[in-house]
Protein backbone atom coordinates (compact mmCIF):
# COMPACT_ATOMS: atom_id res chain seq x y z
CA UNK A 1 0.00 0.00 0.00
CA UNK A 2 0.56 3.51 -0.63
CA UNK A 3 -1.16 5.07 2.15
CA UNK A 4 1.01 6.51 4.48
CA UNK A 5 0.99 4.29 7.74
CA UNK A 6 -1.58 5.84 10.54
CA UNK A 7 0.69 6.25 13.93
CA UNK A 8 -0.54 8.40 17.11
CA UNK A 9 0.54 11.68 17.89
CA UNK A 10 2.79 12.86 19.96
CA UNK A 11 1.60 12.67 23.83
CA UNK A 12 -1.14 10.58 22.70
CA UNK A 13 -2.35 7.13 23.99
CA UNK A 14 -2.01 4.50 21.41
CA UNK A 15 -4.41 1.85 21.04
CA UNK A 16 -3.47 -2.16 20.53
CA UNK A 17 -4.56 -1.89 16.69
CA UNK A 18 -5.03 0.46 14.55
CA UNK A 19 -9.11 0.60 13.13
CA UNK A 20 -10.50 2.06 10.41
CA UNK A 21 -14.07 3.45 10.51
CA UNK A 22 -16.54 2.70 7.89
CA UNK A 23 -20.20 3.62 6.45
CA UNK A 24 -22.27 1.79 4.05
CA UNK A 25 -25.91 2.84 2.70
CA UNK A 26 -28.15 -0.46 1.25
CA UNK A 27 -30.86 0.65 -1.36
CA UNK A 28 -34.27 -0.29 -0.45
CA UNK A 29 -34.55 -3.15 -3.33
CA UNK A 30 -30.97 -3.54 -3.96
CA UNK A 31 -29.51 -7.01 -4.45
CA UNK A 32 -27.20 -7.34 -1.17
CA UNK A 33 -24.57 -9.73 -3.51
CA UNK A 34 -20.95 -9.25 -2.16
CA UNK A 35 -19.93 -6.95 -5.04
CA UNK A 36 -22.85 -4.59 -4.68
CA UNK A 37 -22.20 -4.25 -0.35
CA UNK A 38 -18.22 -3.53 -1.40
CA UNK A 39 -19.39 -1.03 -3.80
CA UNK A 40 -21.89 0.79 -1.30
CA UNK A 41 -19.03 0.95 1.33
CA UNK A 42 -16.87 3.67 2.11
CA UNK A 43 -13.89 3.65 4.29
CA UNK A 44 -13.94 7.21 6.60
CA UNK A 45 -10.94 6.91 8.44
CA UNK A 46 -8.44 4.97 10.27
CA UNK A 47 -6.54 5.83 13.79
CA UNK A 48 -3.96 4.63 15.84
CA UNK A 49 -4.50 6.16 19.09
CA UNK A 50 -6.95 7.35 22.04
CA UNK A 51 -7.01 11.11 20.90
CA UNK A 52 -7.56 9.87 17.21
CA UNK A 53 -10.32 8.02 17.42
CA UNK A 54 -12.41 10.73 19.26
CA UNK A 55 -11.26 13.41 16.75
CA UNK A 56 -13.08 10.88 14.24
CA UNK A 57 -16.18 9.90 16.60
CA UNK A 58 -16.81 13.93 17.67
CA UNK A 59 -17.40 15.15 14.29
CA UNK A 60 -19.72 11.72 13.22
CA UNK A 61 -23.56 11.48 12.99
CA UNK A 62 -25.38 9.31 15.61
CA UNK A 63 -26.71 6.69 14.85
CA UNK A 64 -30.13 7.85 16.44
CA UNK A 65 -29.53 10.77 13.69
CA UNK A 66 -29.08 8.46 10.65
CA UNK A 67 -31.45 8.03 7.89
CA UNK A 68 -32.80 5.06 5.85
CA UNK A 69 -31.02 1.87 6.18
CA UNK A 70 -27.44 2.76 7.16
CA UNK A 71 -24.31 1.15 9.16
CA UNK A 72 -21.58 2.09 10.77
CA UNK A 73 -18.37 -0.38 11.20
CA UNK A 74 -15.51 -0.27 12.99
CA UNK A 75 -13.05 -2.67 12.30
CA UNK A 76 -9.29 -3.38 12.80
CA UNK A 77 -7.42 -2.14 10.06
CA UNK A 78 -6.75 -4.55 7.28
CA UNK A 79 -10.24 -6.15 7.90
CA UNK A 80 -12.99 -5.63 5.60
CA UNK A 81 -16.06 -5.16 7.03
CA UNK A 82 -17.31 -8.58 5.21
CA UNK A 83 -17.60 -11.91 5.53
CA UNK A 84 -15.76 -12.96 2.84
CA UNK A 85 -12.57 -11.42 4.07
CA UNK A 86 -9.75 -14.08 4.82
CA UNK A 87 -9.57 -12.70 7.95
CA UNK A 88 -13.46 -13.04 8.93
CA UNK A 89 -14.00 -16.27 7.25
CA UNK A 90 -14.33 -18.54 9.81
CA UNK A 91 -15.49 -16.48 11.73
CA UNK A 92 -19.03 -15.09 13.35
CA UNK A 93 -21.01 -12.57 14.98
CA UNK A 94 -22.68 -11.81 18.24
CA UNK A 95 -25.76 -10.08 16.98
CA UNK A 96 -28.39 -7.63 18.93
CA UNK A 97 -31.80 -6.64 18.05
CA UNK A 98 -32.58 -3.25 19.88
CA UNK A 99 -35.38 -1.10 20.30
CA UNK A 100 -35.40 2.58 18.52
CA UNK A 101 -33.68 4.76 20.83
CA UNK A 102 -31.17 2.70 22.30
CA UNK A 103 -28.70 2.53 19.21
CA UNK A 104 -26.43 5.23 20.04
CA UNK A 105 -25.56 4.66 23.79
CA UNK A 106 -24.90 0.77 22.69
CA UNK A 107 -23.04 1.71 19.81
CA UNK A 108 -20.78 4.06 21.94
CA UNK A 109 -20.22 1.08 24.65
CA UNK A 110 -19.45 -1.06 22.44
CA UNK A 111 -16.61 0.35 20.34
CA UNK A 112 -15.17 1.81 23.70
CA UNK A 113 -15.25 -1.43 25.07
CA UNK A 114 -13.56 -3.09 21.98
CA UNK A 115 -11.08 -0.16 21.49
CA UNK A 116 -9.91 -0.54 25.08
CA UNK A 117 -9.41 -3.91 24.78
CA UNK A 118 -11.72 -5.30 27.27
CA UNK A 119 -13.02 -8.50 25.70
CA UNK A 120 -10.06 -10.34 26.41
CA UNK A 121 -10.10 -12.76 23.80
CA UNK A 122 -6.33 -12.15 22.04
CA UNK A 123 -6.94 -11.64 18.42
CA UNK A 124 -9.85 -12.78 17.65
CA UNK A 125 -12.13 -9.29 17.62
CA UNK A 126 -12.30 -8.34 13.79
CA UNK A 127 -14.90 -5.38 14.31
CA UNK A 128 -17.88 -4.05 15.41
CA UNK A 129 -21.00 -3.00 13.43
CA UNK A 130 -24.78 -1.15 14.16
CA UNK A 131 -27.04 -1.31 11.63
CA UNK A 132 -30.28 1.48 11.64
CA UNK A 133 -33.46 0.18 10.12
CA UNK A 134 -36.46 1.33 10.16
CA UNK A 135 -38.27 -0.74 13.09
CA UNK A 136 -35.14 -1.83 14.97
CA UNK A 137 -31.36 -1.22 15.40
CA UNK A 138 -28.96 -4.16 15.39
CA UNK A 139 -25.15 -4.21 16.53
CA UNK A 140 -23.02 -6.63 15.81
CA UNK A 141 -19.62 -7.90 17.01
CA UNK A 142 -16.93 -10.04 14.84
CA UNK A 143 -14.77 -12.73 15.94
CA UNK A 144 -12.67 -14.59 14.09
CA UNK A 145 -12.74 -18.25 15.02
CA UNK A 146 -16.69 -19.33 15.34
CA UNK A 147 -15.86 -22.80 16.63
CA UNK A 148 -14.10 -21.57 19.25
CA UNK A 149 -17.08 -21.44 21.76
CA UNK A 150 -14.88 -19.86 25.15
CA UNK A 151 -14.19 -16.88 23.25
CA UNK A 152 -17.92 -16.87 22.10
CA UNK A 153 -18.65 -17.23 25.47
CA UNK A 154 -16.51 -14.67 26.96
CA UNK A 155 -17.95 -12.19 24.00
CA UNK A 156 -21.15 -12.70 25.67
CA UNK A 157 -20.85 -12.40 29.20
CA UNK A 158 -18.75 -9.01 28.11
CA UNK A 159 -21.35 -7.61 26.15
CA UNK A 160 -23.90 -7.68 28.52
CA UNK A 161 -22.13 -6.46 30.98
CA UNK A 162 -20.91 -3.19 28.99
CA UNK A 163 -24.43 -3.00 26.86
CA UNK A 164 -26.23 -3.04 30.09
CA UNK A 165 -29.22 -3.97 28.23
CA UNK A 166 -33.09 -4.77 28.54
CA UNK A 167 -34.09 -8.10 30.05
CA UNK A 168 -35.17 -9.89 27.00
CA UNK A 169 -33.15 -8.30 24.77
CA UNK A 170 -32.36 -11.54 22.08
CA UNK A 171 -28.81 -12.14 21.49
CA UNK A 172 -28.34 -14.36 18.26
CA UNK A 173 -24.52 -15.94 17.67
CA UNK A 174 -24.85 -16.46 13.45
CA UNK A 175 -21.60 -17.93 11.68
CA UNK A 176 -20.27 -15.86 8.63
CA UNK A 177 -20.87 -19.11 6.67
CA UNK A 178 -24.29 -19.11 7.52
CA UNK A 179 -25.09 -15.35 6.53
CA UNK A 180 -23.83 -15.76 3.65
CA UNK A 181 -25.29 -19.03 3.04
CA UNK A 182 -28.67 -17.51 3.40
CA UNK A 183 -28.07 -13.99 2.50
CA UNK A 184 -29.62 -12.54 5.38
CA UNK A 185 -27.02 -11.64 8.41
CA UNK A 186 -29.78 -11.22 11.45
CA UNK A 187 -31.36 -15.07 11.89
CA UNK A 188 -30.73 -18.60 13.72
CA UNK A 189 -30.68 -19.45 16.69
CA UNK A 190 -31.60 -17.27 19.65
CA UNK A 191 -30.82 -16.48 23.03
CA UNK A 192 -32.88 -14.60 25.17
CA UNK A 193 -30.63 -12.94 28.62
CA UNK B 1 2.08 -10.12 24.62
CA UNK B 2 1.35 -6.95 26.63
CA UNK B 3 -2.19 -6.13 25.13
CA UNK B 4 -2.79 -2.48 25.95
CA UNK B 5 -6.02 -2.06 28.15
CA UNK B 6 -8.11 1.22 28.99
CA UNK B 7 -11.36 1.00 30.67
CA UNK B 8 -14.37 2.81 29.99
CA UNK B 9 -13.52 6.23 32.00
CA UNK B 10 -9.84 6.86 30.64
CA UNK B 11 -11.49 6.60 27.34
CA UNK B 12 -13.92 9.37 28.03
CA UNK B 13 -11.42 11.36 29.82
CA UNK B 14 -9.17 11.62 26.81
CA UNK B 15 -12.07 12.80 24.84
CA UNK B 16 -11.91 16.10 27.10
CA UNK B 17 -7.23 16.48 26.99
CA UNK B 18 -6.32 19.32 25.32
CA UNK B 19 -4.32 16.77 23.21
CA UNK B 20 -7.47 15.91 21.85
CA UNK B 21 -8.82 19.14 21.17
Amino acid sequence: SKRKAVVPGLAEHPLQYNYTFWYSRRTLGCPTSSQSYEQNIKQIGTFASVEQFWRFYSHMVRPRDLTGHSDFHLFTEGIKPMGEDDASKNGGKWIIRLRKGLASRCWENLILAMLGEQFMVGEEICGAVVSVHFQEDIISIWNKTASDQATTARIWDMLRRVLNLPPNTIMEYKTHTDSIKDNSSFRNTKITL
Amino acid sequence: GTRIIYDRKFLMDCRNSPVTK
